[in-house]
């Protein structure tokens, strides 16, 4: 019953403006910390593909069924972000300790020979970020006070 | 502006050494150090010895930071935006940096007001400098460069640290301030970014969540009040062209989060949305008024029969942060009301009524709706006390032969169907979840379907059949409407 | 008239809250675990 009012020439402006915005409209990235490697750039892919994020994916569990070296992508190309502290809390239940001083995850290859209040000695295997991937360390002192 | 010579030059070099400092590999993620350094210089170069210098200074950096943006954005030989972007957040970014290590350090550790004052002139900087932008570059204006400083200075000034924990606050305000005085109806060829801005997820997170009793839920009001009166001329006609759709859809996403995560700021601030948002737009007012507080049970609507009046909820009244009497004017006309509430005089005041309500012969803009919505509330309140003070409540008997509802019967009557169906718009605003307001209004809407002497008042109020709807000579008018009712009741019923 | 409220991209039934993972007014889709900033341990920040 209200039937259609025309716009004022002040809005007529303003729709102007707004259109002109529209095709300039925000970027998701915009709004986002820069990432170095993993920006928040949506790209089209085709519609079979899955479109929306997976189903409970920002979870723990989820997390926890993830392969060892996809914990290590995520844990180092997603640095800052939710999907790194899942990724460490998942790789923390595989027992792999976090060194801070090496940034490097390292975990138990066999029983330590020395293990007292400050640190523990044996077999280890750590993850090599910059060689990207894993290796065996013979007689190494893992220090607790290093231990996130 | 007559900037004292050679200033420019020097804000320009000075912003070329921080930008390359923020930015270089060495200094990794923690530019405090980088930053003391440079202070020292922006006082060897004098930028920091009056007030109005500082001013110069961060609106001459904001100037060259967005030129840099708009010469990127516009460089034709690289038509690549996601390699073009990343190149101006790290002009935009480093800005930032730098004004939230200035407005952390300013004054000493524990003084706020230094850092207040610092962080609302560089905002109100940063606005005037898009609206001057907005208004000179017209259709060619460019969001990005705004949303881009607004946002990450937002999420630096919101990082968990001490010194920010406690001015929180006075940030959410200067950032309200600053957004409202951004609104849609100021800088339209920035809405889209606004919109981005007022409902990021830290933002929200921040104003309706995490800052203690609900203190910055009115700002953020007042921010969804400009944005649905912005919106309502164009939605008011349906037919929406693109832009305003986005607009629209990002409205209703907006809305929704907040309907999930925040019922009760919906509930708290319904009746001023309502009163922004064109009657006909049913679809966005049904959001708002779907809001339930959380800790409520609904009733299942559909039980066959459900007994309304024996719901504990329907005796509370509901909580509205707007004060309706002041929106009642003029102020004589508020006195006859009042008077004739009480006392049913001067007689000549429901005869006057309608007058009081029309403000234009204009068909399609005859009424002010919101002294229309004003007036339904405020006589309805009045109504539900007046019963309550007679130790009964509400009912179909109760609410009868009352001065309240002369007003409302006088509506009904009096008003052409333009004006009946903002009157009758103005009540369905109160339909919403268990209370005494949607008790009262719903039991009125059915006296007044009842005392309906024509047809046409009654079509405007209710299909619903226990009134015998199907038997009105309106239904069968044409085999078309008749159609139309009976797939519209299907899916009702 | 109106837009379909469920293909908005809004998980409407979810048990969590919907902000924090909100990826605003424009996005299709929830913003994902790598999109959403986290204060995570400083030594988890190698690059």
């Amino acid at each position: 019953p209200l039937g259609a009012v025309p716009l004022q020439k002040e809005h007529q402006q303003q729709f102007q403006l707004m259109e002109a915005a529209y095709y300039h409209m925000p970027h998701p990235s915009d709004t986002e910390r820069i990432r170095t490697y993993l920006p928040r750039n949506p790209c089209n892919t085709p519609s079979y593909y899955i479109q929306a994020p997976l189903f409970n994916s920002d979870t723990p569990e989820f997390y926890q069924r993830l392969g060892t070296e996809t914990l290590f992508f995520v844990f180092y190309y997603m640095e800052g972000t939710k999907a790194q502290y899942l990724a460490a809390k998942a790789l923390k239940k595989q027992s792999w300790r976090f060194h801070t001083k090496y940034m490097m995850w390292f975990q138990r290859h066999e029983e330590p020979k020395i293990i007292n209040e400050e640190y523990e000695q044996g077999t280890y295997i750590y993850f090599d970020y910059e060689k990207w991937g894993q290796r065996k360390k013979e007689g190494f002192t893992f220090e607790y006070k290093y231990l996130e | 502006y007559e900037d004292p010579p050679g200033l420019v030059e020097k804000t320009d070099f000075l912003l070329r050494e921080w930008i390359n400092i923020y930015n270089s590999q060495h200094q990794g993620r923690d530019s405090t150090k980088a930053f003391s350094i440079f202070v020292h210089q922006m006082n060897v170069h004098g930028i920091l010895k009056t007030d109005d210098l500082i001013t110069r200074f961060f609106r001459l950096s904001t100037q060259l930071c967005v030129e840099t943006v708009y010469r990127a954005l516009l460089d034709k030989s690289n038509a690549n935006m996601t390699l073009i972007r990343p190149k101006c957040y790290h002009t935009l970014d480093a800005f930032v940096r730098l004004v939230s290590l200035l407005v952390k350090h300013s004054g000493d550790a524990n003084n706020t007001t230094t850092k207040i004052h610092l962080l609302n002139k560089v905002l109100g900087i940063v606005a005037g400098c898009l609206l001057q932008d907005h208004d000179t570059r017209t259709v060619d204006f460019q969001q990005m460069p705004y949303q881009r400083i607004f946002t990450m200075l937002f999420l630096e000034l919101n990082a968990p640290e001490p010194i920010l924990e406690a001015i929180n606050l006075h940030v959410l305000t200067a950032y309200c301030h600053t957004f409202h005085i951004l609104r849609p109806s100021k800088a339209a060829g920035f809405c889209y970014a606004w919109l981005e801005l007022i409902s990021h997820r830290v933002f929200i997170g921040r104003m309706l969540a995490t800052t203690p009793q609900q203190k910055c839920w009115s700002l953020y009001a007042q921010l969804l009040v400009d944005l649905f009166r912005y919106l309502a001329p164009f939605l008011r006609n349906a037919e929406l062209a693109k832009p305003v759709t986005m607009l629209y859809k990002g409205t209703l996403r907006v809305l929704l989060v907040l309907l999930h995560d925040f019922p009760e700021f919906l509930c708290d601030y319904y009746y001023g949305f309502c009163d922004v948002i064109p009657p006909n737009c049913i679809q966005m007012r049904n959001l708002i008024l779907s809001a339930f507080p959380r800790t409520m049970r609904l009733p299942d609507p559909f039980i066959p029969n459900l007994k309304v009046d024996m719901l504990p909820e329907i005796s509370y009244a509901p909580r509205i942060n707007t004060n309706i009497s002041l929106t009642i004017s003029p102020a004589q006309f508020k006195k006859d009301l009042d008077s004739y509430l009480k006392a049913r005089a001067p007689v000549t005041f429901l005869s006057e009524l309608r007058s009081n309500l029309q403000i234009s012969n204009e068909p399609g803009v005859r009424y002010n709706i919101s002294l229309m919505n004003a007036l339904v509330l405020y006589v309805g309140t009045q109504a539900i006390a007046y019963i309550r003070n007679k130790g009964l409540t509400p009912s179909m008997s109760t609410i009868a032969h009352s001065a309240h509802m002369d007003i409302f019967q006088n509506l009904t009557v009096d008003l052409d169907t333009e004006g009946r169906y903002l009157f009758f718009n103005a009540m369905a605003n109160q339909l919403r979840y268990p209370n005494s307001h949607t008790h009262y209004f719903s039991c009125t809407f059915l006296y007044l379907f009842a005392e309906a002497n024509t047809e046409v008042i009654q079509e405007q109020i209710t299909r619903n059949p226990t009134y015998k709807f199907w038997q009105h000579q309106f239904v069968h008018c044409a085999p078309e409407i008749e159609k139309l009712f009976e797939s519209v009741a299907r899916s009702c019923f | 008239l109106g837009q379909d409220l469920t293909a908005l991209g809004l998980n409407l039934n979810s048990p969590e809250n919907l902000y924090p993972s909100f990826g605003g007014p424009w996005a299709d889709h929830p913003c994902r675990p790598q999109d959403v900033d986290f204060h995570v341990p400083p030594e988890y920040l190698i690059n």
